[in-house]
């Protein structure tokens, strides 16, 4: 997967990480 | 288990890959299986609409079940408040920092 950004928050509020992907134009 | 989200807020048309996704989606599903809680789509363009149904019929049903496609007000709420404000960025609404 080329997205632009990838982050990861970790933790979600009931512990669990949260995997944030932006697509952009090299999407996917 | 974890949370996706994907935002697609700067996709383009011509950066639709509906065979890439499903791929992609089925690859997890299979390999990956329970390792998703949820998985949020924010800011779908209206020409993604009809790839994601078309994705969609190559997806099994309890993976569906995970996906939350955010459009109205009171669906961002929900998305907010399940996320939490701590750990969700401030341009999706919370407080936290996007670090990569």
């Amino acid at each position: 997967l080329k997205a632009k950004k990838i982050y990861l928050q970790v933790p979600s509020k009931n512990g669990q990480p949260v995997l944030i992907i932006q697509a952009n134009k090299h999407f996917p | 288990k974890l949370i996706g989200i994907l935002d697609l807020a700067n996709i383009g048309y011509r950066n639709i890959d509906a065979r890439a996704l499903i791929t992609g989606f089925q690859f997890l599903q299979a390999y990956y299986p329970e390792r998703l809680a949820k998985f949020y789509i924010l800011s779908m363009p209206w020409f993604f609409v009809s790839a994601w149904k078309m994705i969609s019929l190559f997806l099994e049903k309890a993976t569906l079940e995970k996906v939350v496609i955010v459009s109205s007000q009171d669906e961002r709420k929900t998305f907010i408040k399940e996320i939490g404000e701590e750990t969700l960025p401030e341009e999706y609404g919370g407080r936290a920092k996007l670090i990569a």
